[in-house]
């Protein structure tokens, strides 16, 4: 292994990154899964964590950038060179920046996310076989709305599963038009269009209107990127490629490698690459982002390349999908940081008291077209026929190893009063604490030993008072506790959430029956017993809670105030007499949890 | 039987590197990577092949100071930014 000269390296533990922009090759909660499990190979096998910020005071700023980004080591197109990191220390050191005219995947070819359909939402299946003929791209043969679709298994023939594809005639994204789907044709500046267009921005991102007219309504948004078909690289990224099309005075219907000397194929994104030159490469297996990430993070905390061809550090790229530390790297990080040390045994301590729970034995309570279903992320739900969980088993109430502190944590996943305890989840794990009782915390406890069926990492959750139902949240989808019984994973479509809301960051109980949900920097008014938002009720933070960071990622309610999160502040607003005003800003952990 | 046609190689428009030659490839490729330092950058035969030897020591390469196949399809790989020598 090697080090940079000097043993360049970080000298505290508690590692911070901020992801700052995203590339559209992949869905962002894959981004965020791929960057957070490459910082875990590193910090299984060094004392070192890893805790996702928000801002530049970031040690490990992360960046997707094209050609000349900034740093003054410019990139160099497709392929070639992949990405690059400064080793460890302040301002760019310690940086990691990835060409984002790479075709970014998990190694296996592109990850397109399905909307609608009976698949819950599970990524297409490349290539699938529809009638007998294979596909390796959405389309829209069988229908006739023209809305692209894929299998989400590898023979829709026998399987039946699928999903509309990312697509313009579905959503759209950001923009003002409130992710309504482009109206065409539109008419811009006096001319028609009947596709997506980058005319009028500088910035080459494709967009259209949400109404007939848009000179008249001003409303617009941005087009999904459609992976599965548009090209990379080239000079018309992001363009889907036009069949067929003449090169050389011949006509290809497909992908080609003709004219080169890579083997790379391409294809033109107009009917005539002699006329018009505008092409790109075809979608391909691209590059694992977990895979480079984490080699770069090995950068980034003092490792330099290796000789060792199979070694993660090896400057050269390859696909695995074994575990990515080879003997070399491990040396390597720990001669820097030393090994991770191993969990102190601990004498038992006295059993937490037990919430209330339902008789395991009872019937599924889910109606059979809701029966939960394998989600993207994991294995069905244990469901009621699951062992009875009497409240967490075993862990001990002194914290394990000092990075189990809740006083150690910076930023919470989710925060929610539940059974009049306000609990702090993070990674997994989760706390409780209870002012009444002395301000005294308790856990840490393992989530999976409490809701069997919950994920790793939440978003957010929130308690009905009146039904005592506890809903989780995680990405885009929603799981629903009552007692022990589980609903969930779910899709917040079934809740009346659009394909733009990609994660609900925190609730406010309105009493009633009525929450409010929220997402960044807008909320609904949800209905607890019919389980749907109420579309006309959506509001701005905003105008509703002047004087709240508009970039919270936590909000929860508690002892009848509501609290919004960012980074490790904590703005609480009051809501008075019908007024929302902040009274007060605070620390999580020192003013609320009462750390040292 | 018929003759394999001689593939017609094309300038791509917004495409960087096209069409180097291989000695072309080899020298930019060691100057970037750190092998040779500008200085070193001349047309004898020794300075290209002194920065092939190091590169095909540094990358586990049969060590042969020729611009070999297998080093030429080691430099046409993808791979990380960061310079193999050099600070």
């Amino acid at each position: 292994f090697q080090t940079f000269e000097g043993d360049l390296k970080w000298h505290h533990r508690d590692i911070t990154y901020w992801i700052q922009n995203y590339s559209e090759d992949l869905p962002r909660d894959v981004i965020d899964d791929a960057f957070a499990r490459a910082f875990a190979v590193w910090s299984a096998v060094t004392p070192l964590t890893f805790t996702r910020v928000y801002g530049p005071e970031a040690d490990i700023l992360i960046q997707f950038g094209v050609r000349e980004h900034g740093d003054g080591y410019p990139f160099d197109g497709k392929n070639g060179l992949l990405a690059h990191a400064f080793p460890p220390g302040p301002g760019i050191q310690g940086d990691a920046h990835f060409d984002d005219e790479e075709l970014w995947t998990l190694g296996k070819g592109v990850v397109v996310p399905t909307h609608f359909g009976n698949a819950d939402g599970a990524p297409c299946h490349f290539p699938f076989t529809f009638e007998g003929r294979s596909y390796s791209a959405c389309t829209t043969d069988g229908r006739s709305d023209d809305t692209p679709w894929c299998s989400t298994t590898a023979d829709y023939d026998t399987d039946r599963r699928f999903g509309f594809c990312p697509s313009e005639k579905l959503y759209t994204q950001d923009g003002n038009g409130d992710g309504k789907p482009c109206v065409f044709p539109f008419t811009f500046e006096g001319r028609s269009y009947s596709t997506c267009t980058t005319d009028g921005r500088s910035d080459g991102y494709r967009w259209c209107s949400t109404t007939a007219n848009y000179d008249q309504d001003k409303l617009f948004g941005f087009c999904p990127t459609r992976v599965d078909s548009a090209v990379t690289g080239g000079n018309s990224a992001g363009e889907p490629c036009v069949f067929p099309f003449i090169f050389l005075g011949k006509q290809y219907s497909t992908c080609t490698r003709e004219g080169r000397g890579d083997g790379h194929l391409w294809c033109a994104t107009t009917s005539n690459f002699d006329r018009d030159k505008k092409w790109g490469f075809c979608p391909d297996q691209g590059y694992s982002l977990f895979l480079v990430a984490a080699h770069e993070f090995g950068h980034a905390l003092g490792l330099d390349h290796s000789s060792v061809p199979e070694a993660l550090m090896y400057p050269m790229y390859s696909f695995t999908e074994g575990p990515p530390l080879h003997e070399d790297d491990v040396k390597g990080i720990q001669h820097l940081y030393g090994p991770r040390p191993e969990p102190q045994p601990q004498p038992p301590t006295a059993q937490p008291t037990a919430p209330p729970t339902v008789c395991a034995t009872g019937p599924p309570t889910t109606r059979p077209s809701e029966r939960p279903t394998a989600g993207p992320t994991g294995p069905p739900a244990a469901g009621p026929t699951g062992p009875p969980t009497a409240g967490p088993s075993e862990a001990p109430t002194v914290p394990v190893d000092p990075a189990e502190d809740i006083c150690k944590v910076n930023i919470f996943d989710a925060i929610a009063e539940i059974r009049n305890y306000l609990h702090f989840f993070k990674e997994g794990k989760y706390w409780r604490f209870s002012k009444g009782k002395g301000r005294r915390v308790q856990g840490p406890f393992l989530i999976t030993d409490t809701w069997p069926a919950l994920p790793r990492k939440l978003d957010s959750a929130f308690e009905d008072q009146l039904t005592k139902k506890t809903f989780f949240f995680s990405g885009r989808q929603v799981w629903v506790y009552t007692g022990t019984s589980v609903v969930g994973p779910r899709r917040l479509d079934k809740l009346g959430l659009g394909p733009e809301v990609t994660q609900v960051t925190g609730a406010l109980p309105q009493g009633g029956g009525k929450v409010l949900l929220f997402s960044r920097q807008r909320f609904w008014s949800f209905d607890v017993k019919t389980q749907t938002v109420d579309p006309r009720s959506a509001g701005s933070v905003e105008q509703t809670y002047p004087g709240v960071p508009l970039n919270t990622h936590d909000i929860f309610q508690y002892q009848e105030k509501a609290y919004f999160c960012q980074d490790r502040f904590y703005w609480r607003v009051n809501s008075r007499n019908e007024v929302n005003q902040v009274d007060e800003v605070g620390y999580v952990t020192f003013d609320i949890l009462q750390c040292p | 039987a018929p003759r394999p046609h001689k593939p017609t190689v094309v300038v791509f428009p917004g495409e960087l590197r096209t069409n180097l030659t291989d000695k072309e490839l080899a020298e930019e490729y060691l100057f970037r990577y750190g092998y040779t330092h500008v200085a070193e950058l001349s047309n004898d035969k020794q300075s290209l092949s002194r920065g092939l030897r190091l590169l095909q020591r540094r990358l586990a390469l049969p060590e042969t100071g020729e611009l070999d196949k297998t080093t030429l399809e080691a430099m046409r790989a993808p791979r990380c930014g960061v310079p193999d020598l050099g600070k």
